[in-house]
């Protein structure tokens, strides 16, 4: 099984060939790939139920942060994400704004100092997946530090 | 390099980018762990290029599938995933308790130590997910440790960063775009809310706890694709165990009665 509505057979399939999993270098001895671990999960336990004492020791430290959503995800949505930003306490130093990609809206952003909030228009969760040129777009300019 | 990856089954084109694929250590001792890992170098100049990890969420799913299914071999920097998963050498039969961004930060400065050139990149950890747990844990023992490592920020997509505001938002996400209707909207609001506020969390009011329920079969269980509201939901609802599991932390404080809520009349056979 998979998580639900996700097709990953292709990459199950490609993952346990014994000619891939040899040129990746994956012993025999391990088991199949499968795309989620239930021996992980059963065993997890969950330490935070919010990041936020992490962010803000994080932010405290000058480094950059960007925190996006896919704005059509309903397992993480965009939503609860924008008010966890905003919760953070940061002054808002640009309005919230559309960004544009191949002379279309692509979302909208807003940045708090070293972190910025964006929305992706019309992706769901797996946000690369589902609008390459704009997570490229977005991830070139949030790692080079240049404008959306 | 022993992990180098020289050739791919189906790859029938010739790649400008280097590979390598293998294993990292992440612990010591007695207590010694692996975690897979495929490091992709950019097209561009990997000697100067930003480096990124790739950490998909789960917990306990694979960044194999964000590396196969989102990222692929599209390189705005040389992409390195790992999985968060545990290869114990041992196959003990209790998973010793790891602290997850321990053990990725014992696993990266292995990465460093296959891969010294890389020390100086510019570095960047991203996080889908439950990622959005693992990438700011394991930033700040980045930024916080020893190492050497060019840290500059990190990014989380569609993460989870706080289960109240995940929970108390689907809600409005939920009848904002139309799924709940004006009945079960309203009895919410008389419900879960007083004069000032409402609270779809973790409200101790039982008929709030029933019609949050409610919400959440329409959004999770109902048949459609709670990853895009507007894509079809691929294939059968085959949860996977650990899939179940693993949200199983939305609306935790709800879980533990969902089985008394009907299953909503749709549901995709």
């Amino acid at each position: 099984g998979v998580p639900p509505c996700i097709n990953s057979t292709a990459q199950t399939n490609w993952l346990n060939r014994g000619d891939v999993r040899k040129a990746l270098h994956i012993p025999d001895i391990l088991p199949p790939w499968d795309i989620c671990s239930d021996v992980v999960e059963q065993q997890y336990s969950m330490l935070y139920h919010t990041m936020k004492e992490v962010y803000l020791k994080l932010l405290s430290l000058d480094l950059r942060a960007l925190v996006y959503n896919g704005d059509t995800d309903m397992a993480c949505n965009f939503l609860g994400d924008q008010w966890f930003v905003e919760d953070l306490g940061f002054k808002a130093t640009s309005r919230y704004q559309p960004w544009i990609h191949d002379d279309q809206i692509a979302g909208f952003y807003q940045q708090f100092g070293n972190i910025t909030f964006l929305t992706v228009k019309g992706a769901g969760h797996m946000v690369p997946q589902w609008a390459p040129g704009q997570a490229f777009h977005m991830f070139q300019s949030f790692i080079e530090n240049g404008r959306y | 390099a022993p992990d180098e990856v020289t050739h791919l089954p189906g790859m029938t084109f010739k790649t400008n980018y280097s590979q390598w694929s293998g294993y990292l250590q992440a612990g010591t001792g007695n207590n010694v762990k692996f975690l897979h890992y495929w490091f992709v170098t950019s097209q561009r100049d990997p000697a100067t290029d930003p480096l990124v990890l790739w950490l998909n969420g789960g917990p306990g799913c694979s960044s194999l599938d964000g590396f196969l299914s989102e990222n692929g071999p599209f390189h705005v920097s040389s992409l390195l995933e790992w999985d968060t998963l545990i290869l114990t050498v041992k196959n003990t039969t209790r998973m010793m308790i790891r602290y997850v961004a321990d053990d990725n930060y014992k696993a990266l400065q292995s990465f460093f130590a296959k891969f010294p050139n890389f020390t100086q990149n510019e570095f960047f950890i991203f996080g889908e997910s439950y990622g959005g747990v693992y990438a700011p844990t394991l930033s700040l023992r980045v930024a916080t440790g020893k190492a050497k490592i060019n840290f500059k920020g990190f990014a989380v997509g569609n993460g989870l960063s706080s289960f109240a505001l995940n929970d108390q938002s689907l809600i409005y996400f939920g009848y904002y775009h139309g799924l709940f209707g004006e009945d079960l909207w309203r009895d919410l609001n008389i419900n879960c809310c007083d004069e000032k506020s409402c609270n779809f969390y973790n409200n101790t009011n039982e008929k709030c706890m029933t019609l949050v329920n409610v919400a959440f079969v329409i959004v999770y269980e109902s048949g459609l694709n709670e990853y895009a509201l507007y894509l079809d939901c691929e294939g059968l609802r085959a949860y996977h165990k650990g899939y179940e599991r693993a949200m199983g932390h939305l609306f935790r404080s709800y879980r533990k009665n969902l089985s008394n809520v009907k299953k909503s009349s749709v549901s995709l056979r």
